[in-house]
């Protein structure tokens, strides 16, 4: 199963993620 | 025959003109043909159908929807008491699941293996960040970024999919433009239409207004016990049964006592930084972002070790959900890699709502193995069943308008449970 968030946010966004890497519900995906 | 592969003179010479230009003019022909396979409807839109190489199109001939629903049936079958911690420490140990922060931790507990793949976490295991958005669920991040100006998102780099085609196109206008797409779509009948049409609803009354249906007789629903009253009851009462395509206001399951909810709803209204009254733009897809702003998308894997259960990963307002029922796909990367549209192919549930940067949405996509996708919050919502498949891009539409009056949709905080995905 997959989950797809589509969302509107300040054009500063930045994920703070990478490719491949495994998170965990409630870790920090990104912020302004 | 040696000799004559290994004595025969190679004699090169040059090709004449005319075939180098056919050579050409074919391979021109071949691209054109691939770039015309992109179908496009009456009204401009991409129409999805399946592409990939072969083994995509072997995958695509399977009844993988009612091996998904075998699947479902089989796990949810009881485990002999005995049997069940080592048949779940076995599949833990296979799928590198993590007993320690299950709850309840007594696997006994567990009648089935569908039981125990839908397990819950305990208290405090998983913490929250301060971060604007956090992710709403175990797994790997596929791929993020932000969604280019054609609106197109890409599925893994390389493949692209309309955002529209993902979350369902929005169509403008009155209340006549609802009705005429369920028409257009051949999906509701006249008599239903005209049912549809004798209760003389406004479009704002039908997607969640404050007014109530202009129908004769109606009375206004009052509060009682503690529940908030949901002015759509009429509405829904008389759209059931739920056809595709159609718009109807869900029943929202109510969170303890008033006090509680408008504590909940209050909290998640500051966390979005806005009062009450909330500006209601920008949430139908995203299309018109507030200066400033872009829109970005992210894609996160659920292996089958995961926890599956899925929570919200901001302050939002979910005002409506669209579910499209669609093919059964694997969604694990391999497919992903090699199955064009493979989000907007499979059965899904678009959320849709707001948060404190204007559109927020979130699409649980179903997968082979995991069907059915629940959402907490929404009792009339049901994935994976039998029946006849409505055609693709549709969708059935519940608004959410009555879950809170003060925002207007489900309020929901960073991390709290929204719903998961079950086998089968």
């Amino acid at each position: 199963s997959t989950i797809v968030l589509v969302f509107e946010a300040p054009s500063d966004f930045e994920f703070t993620v990478h490719p491949s890497q495994k998170v965990k519900v409630g870790q920090r995906l990104g912020d302004v | 025959l040696m000799n004559a592969w290994t004595e025969t003179p190679t004699k090169w010479y040059p090709l004449p003109l005319a075939v180098g230009a056919l050579l050409l003019v074919a391979i021109q022909y071949r691209k054109k043909r691939r770039a015309q396979e992109v179908i496009i409807d009456e009204e401009g839109r991409e129409v999805i159908r399946l592409k990939g190489p072969w083994q995509v199109h072997v995958l695509g001939a399977l009844p993988l929807r009612n091996f998904s629903r075998l699947w479902g049936y089989v796990n949810s079958l009881q485990l002999p008491v005995w049997f069940r911690p080592y048949g779940y420490r076995l599949y833990s140990f296979a799928f590198g699941c993590n007993l320690d922060e299950i709850e309840p931790a007594d696997l006994r507990t567990y009648p089935s293996l569908g039981d125990f793949f839908y397990r819950k976490l305990k208290s405090g295991a998983r913490p929250v960040d301060n971060a604007a958005l956090v992710s709403p669920a175990d797994g790997t991040m596929l791929h993020f970024g932000k969604v280019q100006h054609d609106m197109r998102v890409e599925q893994v780099k390389g493949i692209t999919y309309h955002l529209d085609a993902l979350l369902g196109v929005e169509r403008p206008g009155s209340p006549t433009s609802v009705v005429q797409y369920n028409r257009d779509m051949s999906i509701v009948d006249d008599q239903e239409f005209a049912d549809i049409n004798g209760i003389e609803y406004t479009l704002d009354q039908l997607i969640g207004g404050s007014s109530t249906p202009n129908s004769p007789g109606n009375t206004t629903p009052t509060e009682v016990d503690g529940q908030r009253p949901n002015p759509m009851d009429h509405a829904a009462k008389n759209l059931a049964p739920q056809k595709f395509g159609e718009r109807i206001d869900a029943s929202v399951e109510p969170k303890g006592n008033l006090q509680d909810t408008l504590a909940h709803d209050t909290e998640v209204a500051l966390e979005m930084g806005v009062k009450p009254s909330l500006e209601r733009r920008g949430s139908m897809g995203g299309k018109n972002v507030r200066p400033g702003n872009s829109l970005f998308f992210a894609v996160i894997y659920l292996a089958p070790g995961d926890y599956h259960r899925f929570h919200s990963p901001t302050a939002w307002v979910v005002e409506k959900r669209r579910h499209f029922v669609g093919e059964l796909f694997s969604v694990s990367p391999y497919i992903a890699k090699r199955l064009e549209n493979l989000f907007v192919l499979n059965e899904r549930v678009a959320l849709l709502g707001r948060w404190k940067h204007g559109f927020f949405g979130m699409v649980p996509v179903g997968a082979t193995n995991v069907g059915s996708i629940k959402v907490n919050f929404d009792q009339e919502l049901r994935t994976n069943v039998r029946g006849k498949r409505p055609p693709p891009g549709t969708y059935t539409e519940a608004v959410y308008s009555g879950a809170s009056r003060i925002l207007q949709g489900q309020p929901l905080t960073p991390a709290e449970e929204m719903g998961g995905f079950c086998l089968g």
